[in-house]
């Protein structure tokens, strides 16, 4: 699980059983708290109003392991909707299918100030099933846990040393030479975490679990890859970097971005994946954003 | 790429809980993902303390989100620390 802090936004984004809209409440208080920052809005009968909010999620593959309120999608949405008053939620893919992916997103609040700043944000998302066997291996470490032994702090070592020899330091080509940071986590028995930081200011995660018939790998990135590579590289390059490391049975895609241009172009590029048949592609206009979402099996 | 150097620079961490940490049975799969963007540039926020610095949601304290995370049922295996953004790895 990782969590990324920046001045005006924060990403959450947790594994296993975890109860993550639980915290809700208590960030909320926090942040008024500490901060001073006023996010309710009193013409919505006191909800919460920050400038956005996304929860999504793919389905649960033991969605009877999750608790309370994570146990279904309504439920999550009921949640979120007493907190937030102008939330939409959808279900993205084939209802019928154990695939699918579900997103609660609320509409953009009118910005207050007029910034200089024109950023575009973009996030890129691979969540994987079914990794091949070969590649999963690299994700098992053998060690004993052990809490007298915290001096050296093999978790992170071997984390470390997953990184490097898969190679997931190398998915984006960094030609602008910016800043890299790296922080990753080898679980026991097995299992990896990781955090990279490119530029001080944009981060790709990954989370690996790799058991045998469940095993499952995310890809979740806000890097702008253009920016970092010189335009020598695009996201479909990205894709196929990860996707080189993990193998998948299947896969589904989503990519948020404000220009609709970028989105159009990946969502061209990947039409055709060596290995993979398309079974899905989805756009939607979501107020300020659009979503592509796409999946694939292998052939 | 990463080098060495970055097991050895970071802003926090647990050695205990890194060690001691079995995930068995921990994990499911797909994960909950959450963003909430307070305002929409770090430009936007409001100075709300009357001094020439405002406060972020980096100015919370750490004692803080372990209290947060402990609600989500995580806890804070390391941290790395960049000028603009805290990056926070947990368990499960």
């Amino acid at each position: 699980s990782s969590l990324f802090i920046y001045d005006h936004r924060l990403t959450l984004k947790t594994c296993g059983t975890t109860t993550t809209l639980l915290c809700l409440e208590r960030l909320l208080d926090v942040v008024q708290e500490q901060l001073g920052w006023r996010l309710k809005n009193p013409d919505t009968n006191g909800k919460y109003s920050p400038f956005k909010v996304f929860y999504s999620r793919r389905c649960f593959m033991f969605p009877l392991k999750q608790r309370g309120i994570h146990k279904s999608w309504s439920s999550e949405v009921d949640y979120l909707n007493q907190f937030f008053s102008n939330g939409r939620s959808y279900l993205v893919g084939r209802n019928d299918q154990s695939n699918h992916w579900n997103l609660y997103v609320t509409e953009s609040q009118p910005v207050i100030a007029t910034s200089n700043s024109s950023q575009n944000d973009e996030t890129l998302e691979v969540l994987m099933t079914g990794i091949d066997p070969s590649s999963a291996k690299q994700f098992v470490s053998e060690r004993s846990v052990d809490a007298a032994s915290s001096n050296a702090d093999e978790g992170h070592l071997l984390g470390y040393n997953i990184t490097k020899s898969t190679g997931l330091d190398r998915v984006y080509d960094n030609r602008t030479q910016v800043n890299f940071t790296h922080d990753a986590f080898a679980f026991t028995p097995c299992g990896y975490s990781s955090n990279m930081v490119l530029d001080e200011q944009f981060y790709y995660t990954l989370h690996v679990t790799p058991e045998k018939g469940w095993s499952y790998a995310s890809f979740e990135s806000n890097v702008p890859v253009r920016q970092v590579s010189n335009n020598e590289q695009d996201n479909s390059q990205v894709l196929a970097n990860v996707l080189a490391v993990f193998q998948p049975a299947e896969f589904c895609l989503t990519f948020f971005s404000k220009d609709s241009l970028t989105l159009n172009q990946l969502a061209q590029l990947v039409q055709n994946i060596k290995n993979y048949s398309k079974r899905d592609r989805i756009i939607y206009d979501l107020d300020d954003y659009q979503l592509l979402y796409m999946r694939f099996e292998k052939r | 790429t990463v080098t060495i150097h970055e097991l050895t620079n970071h802003t926090y961490i647990d050695k205990e809980l890194s060690a001691a940490l079995d995930s068995t049975d921990a994990f499911e799969g797909p994960e909950k993902l959450l963003e909430i963007w307070f305002y929409a540039h770090s430009e936007d926020i409001p100075n709300t303390n009357n001094k020439a610095s405002k406060r972020t949601l980096r100015d919370i304290p750490l004692d803080q989100w372990v209290e947060i995370l402990k609600l989500v049922k995580c806890e804070v295996l390391s941290i790395k620390s960049t000028k603009q953004m805290h990056a926070f790895l947990l368990s499960e």
